[in-house]
């Protein structure tokens, strides 16, 4: 099945795969063609793992991580905990070729984004409110603390590093809309 | 999470990744997606790959990083993708996780980890054949 040009990307998301095909069959570039797919899926909150209003953090604030690679050059972009800017992948492009850096991270990279000419805006929707308070009534579980008090598979925070640690590690449900 | 790649009709090669996270998160915690040969890699002389699933397992092991070293030497994009996923196993076996492959001619595969709710993945394929993103599975 080789066949060029090629996109390929994971999970079933079709308009992603389109937005970056018609950018290549446009003349774009393979990386204007991997923001273009990445940014639809953003906008489109895709699965609601993707974008703005999904995966709350134990505080409920949803934040954005991205990256971008060239395989000719080796240059990358990336943004992790980005707050509060809606293209993440944008922002992981603009860190790519407006810095000699490879990845910017949390309130600086936002500052950095606004500052390349991205709008700053509340990443928090009804949907991720939702999920957020559902968390808060169900004693926020799952959780990914271990080793504090008090017991964080029962009750919520805040934490305390408990003096005697439990060997082993614990087995975590998959909850596959739940991903990196 | 999306990782996706792009490969032109001269081998131009490019990845990337756009997500937010895990849930429930602690807040400062980052994943996989946006370190290079965790989420994602690419290196036209070889491919690309891309990961998804539990980032704060995949990333220990770099497997993007290693399904293109995989096929550089002359691995088939799916048997990469299987040995980056084995090799997470190896010290996971109940890990959540899959990742895509494709080399610089234009070859594509995935492989995943088979754990209770997840036994295939789905992924797109866009190429010159299909015109038009086409569904594609693998079992895990």
């Amino acid at each position: 099945h080789a066949s060029l040009p090629l996109v390929i990307n994971t999970w079933p998301f079709g308009d992603a795969t389109a937005a970056a095909w018609s950018s290549l069959q446009a003349g774009g570039s393979v990386l204007d063609a991997v923001e273009k797919g990445c940014a639809r899926c953003e906008a489109d909150q895709c699965d609601g793992s993707v974008g703005y209003g999904g995966s709350p953090d134990e505080t409920g604030e949803t934040t954005l991580d991205a990256m971008i690679m060239n395989g000719d050059t080796m240059e990358v972009g990336a943004v992790a905990d980005l707050r509060r800017i809606k293209n993440a992948i944008g922002v992981a492009r603009a860190v790519m070729e407006h810095t000699y850096h490879t990845l910017l991270v949390g309130e600086s990279a936002s500052v950095f984004a606004e500052n390349m000419g991205f709008i700053a805006e509340d990443l928090t929707t009804n949907k991720s409110r939702s999920i957020y308070s559902q968390w808060l009534k169900g004693n926020c579980q799952p959780n990914y603390r271990k080793n504090v008090f008090p017991d964080p598979s029962k009750y919520c925070g805040p934490y305390k590093p408990r003096a005697t640690r439990k060997p082993g590690r614990r087995a975590r449900r998959t909850n596959i809309h739940s991903h990196d | 999470t999306i990782g996706m790649i792009a490969i032109d009709e001269d081998g131009h090669v490019a990845a990337g990744t756009s997500t937010n996270g895990a849930r429930h998160k602690v807040p400062g915690r980052v994943g996989d997606s946006p370190i290079a040969g965790a989420g994602a890699y690419a290196d036209s002389s070889a491919g690309a790959a891309a990961a998804t699933g539990n980032g704060d397992i995949m990333m220990r092991f770099l497997p993007s990083y290693l399904a293109v070293e995989l096929m550089r030497a002359r691995a088939d994009p799916s048997a990469a993708c299987k040995t980056a996923i084995s090799r997470i196993k190896r010290h996971y076996p109940e890990f959540f996780g899959a990742l895509i492959c494709a080399n610089a001619t234009g070859h594509y595969g995935a492989a995943c980890n088979k754990v209770p709710g997840f036994s295939q993945f789905h992924y797109m394929v866009s190429d010159s054949k299909s015109n038009i993103p086409l569904l594609k599975s693998v079992d895990c």
